[in-house]
């Protein structure tokens, strides 16, 4: 969902 | 990408790439704790499942892969390999007691009630623990080897920089990540006493050792 931070990070 | 971020990246695959160096080189996993890694293994499992269906950049591909495969690698040095030189008498850190705790608060703080998103949880919050194990069995043992402290340091510096990486990110792009922050900041406190170790004994050339 658009909330969720996204998940570029190691 | 912040210069923080790679850094503390580039300060983890250091951390890996040692702990491999010295198990391999000293053929021994001596005053290392199998649990930790073991652990390190769930965390980058339950963490990169999105390896295959989102492709964020060829960095961020290789460097799961490089994760996932060395710390399998390790897992089977200190287990099958070098099992004989497993000190599994002072690794004695019962694991139940973080991957439950992590796993619960995971089905009740994550970002979405998802498999992905609860796993992703699980796999934060384990990581922020997986180090007691290692912790601990530095002080069962009383010391450790300088490779041994080098590789800690390598380790508790990733996260740190990340912190730093936060911060920079909230102030140039005005959002963060309340699960990565709260979990980052409390496995960089986790080595508190270690760095103060660190600094205080190892880097002025004595053996790192944990005063009785």
């Amino acid at each position: 969902n658009d909330n969720a931070p996204s998940k570029d990070e190691l | 990408m912040t210069l923080f971020r790679l850094a503390g990246d580039l300060s983890h695959v250091l951390a890996i790439l040692l702990l491999l160096y010295k198990i391999w080189t000293t053929k021994s996993a001596a005053g290392i704790s199998g649990k930790t890694q073991l652990m390190f293994c769930m965390v980058y499992v339950t963490r990169y499942l999105d390896l295959f269906t989102s492709f964020i950049s060829v960095y961020n591909s290789t460097m799961k892969v490089l994760f996932i495969s060395a710390s399998v690698a390790t897992v089977y040095l200190i287990y099958f390999k070098f099992k004989a030189t497993y000190d599994g008498n002072h690794d004695t850190f019962r694991m139940e007691f973080v991957i439950v705790p992590a796993l619960i608060l995971a089905l009740i703080w994550n970002y979405a009630f998802t498999f992905f998103e609860i796993s992703w949880a699980f796999s934060i919050f384990l990581e922020a623990v997986a180090i007691l194990p290692q912790l601990f069995m530095v002080t069962k043992t009383g010391e450790a080897e300088n490779i041994t402290s080098h590789y800690l340091f390598a380790l508790g510096s990733y996260r740190a920089l990340y912190i730093l990486n936060w911060i920079d990110r909230y102030y140039f792009e005005g959002h963060w990540d309340p699960i990565a922050v709260t979990a980052g900041i409390v496995q960089t406190v986790l080595y508190g006493d270690f760095f103060y170790l660190y600094f205080t004994r190892v880097i002025k050339g004595r053996k790192l050792q944990v005063l009785p």
